[in-house]
């Protein structure tokens, strides 16, 4: 199984970052605002970041930061993530998938 | 004389960006389209971009990029090119510095 596809199974929202990039700091800020507990990995922190970013190129995603995966499912970057929630369809997504 | 003073000084407009970075392409289409020929300085392609870093850093900018410069002065990073644009004071301030 690839690698990105277990991390991604194993929490409800699983969020891929970059500590120094602001689109994704906008996009965390958002789903906490929500009271979600996402699970975070920066790429440019931890060991495995470049191996993540490999897999995140092969499933299709480039440029690939911000990647949100709700409920396994990859929903998308800081402008899918963003307009979801302005058309009020971001905290059912959540719900739906246990994360709220 | 300070190495980014010396270049933010050769030329009208100069961006310090990072090819990767979402938030300064923003900035960079913003100027492109208002018909500036700005100096471009992506910071992970150029040789001296770690120096570029250090110096922007020592200027207080934190985080630093983008980091946008008019007639040699130090303006702001999107947020604040962004509400200039809003406030209609980027042309006036883009025209004063001989960029348009
Ligand atoms: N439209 C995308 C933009 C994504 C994007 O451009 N991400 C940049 C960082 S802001 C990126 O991944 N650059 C390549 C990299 O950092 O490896 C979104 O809404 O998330
Ligand atoms: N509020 C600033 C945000 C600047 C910012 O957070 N920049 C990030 C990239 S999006 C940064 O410089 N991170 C550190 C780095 O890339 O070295 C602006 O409007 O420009
Ligand atoms: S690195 Fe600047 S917005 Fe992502």
């Amino acid at each position: 199984m690839d690698m990105v596809t277990r991390m991604v199974s194993e929490r409800p929202v699983v969020i891929f970052s970059r500590s120094s990039c602001s689109m994704c700091h906008t996009v965390k800020s958002l789903l906490l605002e929500f009271g979600v507990n996402s699970s975070i990995y920066e790429l440019d922190e931890i060991p495995k970041g470049r191996e993540i970013e490999q897999a995140l190129l092969r499933l299709g995603r480039n440029p690939i930061i911000p990647a949100v995966f709700i409920g396994g499912e990859f929903v998308g970057g800081a402008t899918e993530i963003i307009s979801l929630h302005l058309q009020r369809s971001l905290q059912p997504m959540l719900k739906n998938a246990g994360a709220l």
